[in-house]
């Protein structure tokens, strides 16, 4: 793949990683970005924190890429950081999102997996860590948090792609993203994960089917932000509850994060719905972007306006 | 090493009507490897569910037979994999 980064396209690695210092080095007053880890295979864990320099503020949690085939979620981050430097002073509601609020954006956390779909399987999804007692390679971050991590009896093989790894936050991406979190829970108010595909916005439970205490507040986001998405090209996204919208999941990062005490965590599934899956062209990278920041914005609205 | 290849790697999309047809989905993954994109495995399939899975072409037309044979309805979303995979950069450089 030649050529230089570009954010109607897809990415590899190290494109990213350029990606990341062209941001810092185009935008210091608005950009820094923090090593929070490294990973299995020794690539770093990078987070871009975003909004103007000062005091510390509310802020929002933002990370793509836990599933290596799932492309255009870290497109989506880099569309995120891109929109939110260039509207900055031109775009109302972003300026005051980035006065107010701070954005901790994950770009890749499966650096590895994202590397190896780029690179030897573009059907990969788990990471690349190595299996005691199987030659199956690989654990799935989103079961590896520990909350109901060993609930569901079918993750335990490391053969399985939902393989939930050896132990809770057994793997370092898990870790280094918990780590960061944690150490930033005073502000942290709010924590959105981007996956595809099948257009849903989706919110606590996975892991049972009760639901959680500000059910309604969350429904109700969900159901506006999913509005706001479908004005700009009328695509559909349905939302609600993980385990009653599509099945239960132990171990996700929403879950844990919910309970961790952020209350207001949301999942994005990307488009499309099936046509293309995982394989969404690069043409239809930027209008699922340009709708999805949409729906992100009055996210981030209502959680300026409504936490403490 | 090379690149795994996909070609002619087929991806199916199957909504069973009840138990028995999620059923029958769950024992073609026992005996043939399927690669789940919706539900994200096995386990999580469930009547009702559009169920989107991947499989060899080798393997595809069993899944083909097996489905006709208990009368399932499924189409294929996907009928050359590697073809997708290559279509998908689909912008040219700026």
């Amino acid at each position: 793949v030649s050529g230089r980064h570009s954010y109607g396209k897809y990415n590899d690695w190290d494109k990213i990683v350029s990606w990341t210092e062209k941001m810092v080095a185009k935008h210091p007053e608005m950009v820094s970005r923090i090593k929070i880890g490294s990973t299995v295979e020794d690539n770093p864990l990078y987070v871009l924190k975003v909004g103007r320099k000062g005091k510390e503020r509310k802020a929002i949690f933002i990370d793509c890429g836990i599933h290596a085939r799932e492309w255009v979620s870290p497109a989506f981050c880099q569309w995120f950081v891109y929109q939110a430097t260039k509207s900055y002073g031109k775009n109302r509601i972003m300026t005051k999102l980035l006065d107010r609020m701070t954005f901790y954006v994950l770009p890749v956390v499966n650096v590895d997996g994202y590397i190896w779909s780029w690179t030897q399987n573009r059907m990969w999804r788990k990471n690349r860590s190595k299996n005691q007692n199987s030659t199956c390679i690989g654990t799935d971050l989103n079961r590896n948090f520990d909350v109901s991590w060993d609930s569901s009896p079918n993750t335990n093989d490391p053969c399985q792609e939902v393989y939930r790894g050896p132990a809770p936050e057994s793997e370092k991406e898990t870790k280094a993203v918990t780590n960061f979190i944690r150490s930033h829970l005073n502000s942290i108010k709010a924590y959105i994960t981007f996956h595809s595909y099948s257009q849903m916005l989706l919110f606590p439970y996975g892991y049972t089917s009760k639901l959680p205490p500000n059910h309604s507040d969350l429904l109700k986001v969900a159901r506006i932000a999913t509005d706001f998405l479908s004005s700009r090209y009328e695509t559909h996204y349905i939302y609600g509850p993980i385990a009653s919208t599509i099945y239960p999941t132990s171990g996700s990062s929403l879950d844990w994060a919910y309970d961790l005490g952020i209350k207001h965590t949301f999942a994005f599934e990307l488009r499309d719905k099936g046509k293309f899956g995982f394989l969404l062209p690069e043409s239809r990278i930027k209008p699922t972007c340009k709708e999805t920041m949409l729906s992100v914005k009055f996210i981030a609205k209502y959680i300026l306006k409504n936490t403490s | 090493t090379a690149p795994v290849r996909f070609d002619r790697e087929k991806i199916f999309r199957v909504t069973p009507v009840d138990e028995k047809e999620a059923r029958v989905l769950k024992d073609l993954a026992q005996i043939i490897e399927l690669d789940f994109w919706y539900p994200d495995a096995t386990h999580d399939v469930a009547a009702n569910m559009t169920v989107d899975f991947r499989v060899s072409e080798k393997e595809s037309q069993t899944i083909q037979s097996t489905l006709e044979q208990h009368k399932m309805n499924y189409e294929i979303l996907i009928h050359d994999l590697q073809e997708e995979i290559e279509k998908q950069f689909d912008v040219k450089d700026e």
